[in-house]
C-alpha cells in the first residue's frame, strides 16, 4: 500500500540525489510525489539542475543531459531493490567522451555494489575498454547472427569495418 | 536468484542457436549496425512472458520467429531459454528446491508460445510471477531499450511513478 | 534565396549575442552535453515562425527566453535574425526588390513576438510564408531534430506523408 | 492537387532507391502511397531491404539502419525540391563507424548536387573531419553558450574533456 511506497520513494529520492551529484561533479536534483485524490495515484516528478544552471523542467535538458539523469534515476532504483539482470541498449549513444567517462564509472560503482549482472549494448570505444568481457555479434552470412567471444582489440575492429 | 544463461534459436535473426553465459559484472555486447544486439534484449524480455509485439517492434508476436533471408526459408518455431541459479531457493514452490531453473518459451507460427519451466509446462502467467518476484521481468526498468532513455525523461508523471513501484 | 546569417541574442542558453555565419557546403557543429548546439537549431526553427512551444522542448513560448544562471539574472527579452541573400529576387512583394532580407523575431517576457522583414513589422503568418515559398520552414523535414529519426520511421503513413507535400 | 502529388512522390520514389542502394551498398528500397476514399489522404508506406535480408516492415529494422534509411528518404526529398538550409542534429549518434562514412559520402554527395546549405550537429571525429568548416558551442561560463571558429584538433579536444 501506501506506506511502503512512500519508503520507496524515499530511498530512491535519497539514492538519487546522491548519483546525480556524482555524474555531474555537483549541481543538484531531487525527486518529488504529486498529489492525487487517489491514495495510491499521484506521479513522479523529477527535478535536476547541472551545476551552475537554474533548476528548469527536464524537457529543457539536452540529450545527453537526459540520458545521464535517466541513468542516474534506473540505477537509484537499482540500489534500493536490485534486479538480478540489467541491460543498457546503447544508453551511451548521446553522450561526449567526458561524459561517457563518468558513465562508465558510475557502471563500475554499481557493479561493486550490488549483485546485478549487466550486459551493455555499445558502439562507444571508451565503454567497450571498461568491460569485464566483450561479446561480438556478427552476421559472417547476412542476415544470420552469430556470437562470439572476442577482446578489445578484435571487439574495436569490429565496429570500425564491416564486419 | 542469479541469470547464469541466455540459449536462442530461430528468435528473429538468431535463426541458428546461440548460448550466451551471463558472468557478474560487466558483459559488453558490439557489433555493426543491424546485426542483431538489441535482438538479443528483446529475446531476454520475450522469455520473461512479454506480451506485446509492439514493444518487440513487431505487428505480431509471429515476427519473432525468424523470417528468412536470400539464402535461408523462413522458419516456423522459436525458442529462448533462461537459466537461473536458485541455490538460494527463492522460487516459488513447486520449484523452491530446484537448485537451477530453466525457463523456456517457445512459439509456433500461427499458433501461440508455451512456456515450461524446467520441463514442465505452465501458463505465462506462472512466468511472469516468478521474475516479478526476484524484481524482474519483460518490463522491468532495468532493461533499458533503445532510444528509451528519453521517453523516461518525457514521460508523464504518472507514467514514471512505475519505476517506484519497482523499487517497492 | 539562400540562408547567410543566423544572429541570437537571450534565446536560451545563448544570452550573449553571437553570430553563425553559414556558409555553402557542410558547416559542423561539436561541443560537450548540454553547451547549447540544439538550442541553435531551435532558434532557427523559431524565427523561421515556429508556434508549438513543446516542439521547442519547453512548456511555453516564454521558456525560451534565457531563465538566468546561478551567476546571471534572467532576461525578459529574446531576439533572433536570420539574414536572406534574395538577389535572384524571389521574395514575395513588397521585399522582391530588396537584395538582402533580415527577418527578426523578438520575444518579451509574458507579452508575446513580434515579427520584422526589414525593419518592417509583419504577421507571423507572413513570415511563415516567406519560407514556405523558399521550401523550408520550422517544420520543414530538412530540419533534423535530434532523435527525430527513428520518429520519421515510426511515424504512421498519413504522417509521412507531409514529407510529399513538401516536395511536391 | 493530385497530379502535383502524384509527380512528387515518382521523383521522391525514384531517389529514395538510388539514394538507399548507395548508402547500404544494394539491397532494395521503395515507397508507395497507400490508397484512401480522400483523394488527397492516403498515406506514404516505406519499404526498405538491407542487401541479403528479406523485405520487413521498417520498425524491424535496427536502430542504424532506421536512422540511414531515414536520411535516404530526407535526402530524397532534397533532390526532388533542395530546401536553402538543412540542420542534421546528431542524425550519426546510432551508427557505426563504417555507416558514418557512407552517410558522410552520402552528404558529401548532396553538396555536390544542391545548393543547400548543410549545418551538422555531431560527436563522430569521422564527420567532424568531413566538414567545409567547423564550430564549437562552449560553455565557458556555465549555463552560458558561446560560439567559436574552430580547426580539427581543437574541435576534437572540446568533445573530448570538459571545455
Ligand atoms: N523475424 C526476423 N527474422 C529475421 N531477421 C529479423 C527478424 N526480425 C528482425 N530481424 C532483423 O534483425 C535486424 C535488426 O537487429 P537489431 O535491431 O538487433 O540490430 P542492432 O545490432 O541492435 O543494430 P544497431 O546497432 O543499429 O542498433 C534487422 O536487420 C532485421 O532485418
Ligand atoms: N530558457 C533557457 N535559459 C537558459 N538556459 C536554457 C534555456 N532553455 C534551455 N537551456 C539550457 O540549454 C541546455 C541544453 O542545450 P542543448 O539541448 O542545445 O544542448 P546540446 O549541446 O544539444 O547537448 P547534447 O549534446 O547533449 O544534445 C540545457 O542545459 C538547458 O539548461
Ligand atoms: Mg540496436
Ligand atoms: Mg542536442
Amino acid at each position: 500500500g501506501k506506506e511502503r511506497l512512500v519508503a520507496a520513494f524515499e530511498t530512491v529520492h535519497g539514492h538519487f540525489r546522491v548519483l546525480f551529484e556524482a555524474l555531474f561533479d555537483g549541481g543538484s536534483a531531487e525527486l518529488r510525489l504529486t498529489e492525487s485524490d487517489d491514495p495510491l495515484g499521484g506521479g513522479l516528478e523529477v527535478y535536476a539542475c547541472p551545476p551552475g544552471k537554474k533548476l528548469q523542467s527536464l524537457s529543457l535538458m539536452s540529450g545527453g543531459e537526459q540520458a545521464l539523469t535517466a541513468s542516474a534515476l534506473i540505477f537509484a532504483v537499482f540500489l534500493s531493490n536490485p534486479a538480478p539482470i540489467c541491460v543498457l541498449d546503447e544508453v551511451d549513444a548521446p553522450l561526449d567522451d567526458s561524459n561517457v567517462d563518468r558513465y562508465c564509472r558510475l557502471l563500475n560503482e554499481m557493479r561493486q555494489r550490488t549483485e546485478t549482472r549487466f550486459i551493455v549494448i555499445t558502439h562507444h570505444p571508451i565503454t567497450m575498454a571498461r568491460m569485464d568481457r566483450l561479446f561480438g555479434v556478427t552476421m559472417a552470412e547476412r542476415g544470420v547472427s552469430q556470437l562470439v567471444s572476442v577482446d578489445l582489440s578484435r571487439a574495436e575492429a569490429l565496429i570500425s569495418a564491416d564486419a | 536468484m542469479k541469470v547464469t544463461d541466455l540459449r536462442v534459436v530461430g528468435f528473429k535473426s538468431f535463426v541458428d542457436p546461440v548460448h550466451l553465459r551471463i558472468e557478474p559484472g560487466l558483459t559488453g555486447i558490439v557489433g555493426p549496425n543491424g546485426c542483431g544486439k538489441s535482438n538479443i534484449l528483446e529475446s531476454l524480455r520475450w522469455v520473461m512472458g512479454a506480451t506485446s509485439a509492439r514493444a518487440l517492434r513487431g505487428g505480431e508476436m509471429d515476427d519473432v520467429i525468424f523470417a528468412g533471408t536470400d539464402k535461408r526459408p523462413a522458419r516456423d518455431i522459436a525458442e529462448v531459454v533462461i537459466t537461473l541459479d536458485n541455490k538460494d531457493g527463492r522460487a516459488p514452490a513447486p520449484f523452491d528446491q530446484d537448485p537451477v531453473l530453466e525457463v523456456a518459451r517457445k512459439i509456433r507460427r500461427a499458433a501461440g508460445s508455451t512456456f515450461r519451466i524446467n520441463g514442465k509446462e505452465v501458463r505465462a502467467r506462472d512466468v511472469q510471477l516468478l521474475f516479478a518476484d526476484a524484481s524482474t521481468g519483460a518490463n522491468s526498468p532495468a532493461l533499458v531499450r533503445q532510444n528509451q532513455v528519453s521517453e523516461l525523461i518525457n514521460a508523464k508523471p504518472e507514467n514514471r511513478r512505475r519505476i517506484l513501484e519497482e523499487a517497492a
